[in-house]
């Protein structure tokens, strides 16, 4: 565990549970893509199967836990408690369009060819992805609240970090995941032109447009 | 590949 990785684990918490309390506290889900939250519940649970397999520290299967419970509570509140103010008209991507492709990536690049392995790239591979129906909504609305930004932020906060966190484990551990180092660059470069509209419009009154 | 690596991070 290094600071990076920390701060960078925190900050996807923090963008997990802002949205979750955007929902809850303003009793709609208006401008959230439910599609992308689904994407995430299954990025978690596909990647964390290795729950019922390995132990790997307290904090891990404890934040794991967590992520999967708020991933799920947030697709629940999007599409049951308060489905009347989700505005599916405007959460038109196709998500088929990314989870074939990256379904067969994930058969074919892997690190060993099992189950758990080849679910835990595919879930690497989709959440690089998986916020791409929420950028669409975005830009096809041309607005976002600013609360919906600062949770957009913290996301991405959390793979650039994961990048400092890659470079400093291969200087100091020697550690290399090609997989998720990749998929984590792609997944950081898509966030780059919300992350230039969100620090020059200083967080304030939106008018989005990607 | 030499078995299933163990995948410490979140």
């Amino acid at each position: 565990m290094n600071i990076f990785r920390l701060i960078g684990d925190l900050s996807h918490l923090a963008a997990i549970i802002i949205l979750l309390l955007k929902i809850w506290k303003s009793r709609s889900c208006a401008g959230i893509s439910g599609k992308s939250q689904i994407l995430f519940a299954i990025v978690f649970t596909t990647r964390y199967l290795d729950l019922l397999t390995s132990f790997i520290s307290l904090y891990n299967t404890c934040m794991k836990v967590i992520y999967i419970g708020c991933a799920y509570a947030t697709v629940y509140l999007i599409y049951m408690k308060f489905r009347a103010t989700y505005d599916g008209n405007h959460d038109s991507f196709r998500v088929e369009f990314l989870v074939v492709p990256v379904g067969g990536l994930a058969v074919l690049i892997n690190h060993d060819f099992s189950f758990l392995e080849i679910l835990w790239t595919f879930s690497i591979y989709l959440e690089s992805v998986a916020i791409l129906p929420q950028l669409f909504m975005i830009s096809k609305t041309g607005e976002a609240e600013t609360i919906t930004t600062h949770y957009l932020f913290c996301l991405g906060l959390y793979r650039a970090l994961y990048l400092f966190n890659w470079i400093w484990r291969f200087y100091f551990e020697g550690f290399f995941d090609m997989i998720a180092i990749v998929a984590g660059v792609v997944q950081t470069v898509l966030y780059c032109d919300f992350f230039y509209l969100y620090v020059t419009k200083d967080g304030k009154g939106y008018r989005f447009s990607i | 590949a030499e078995g299933e690596p163990l995948h410490d991070e979140l």
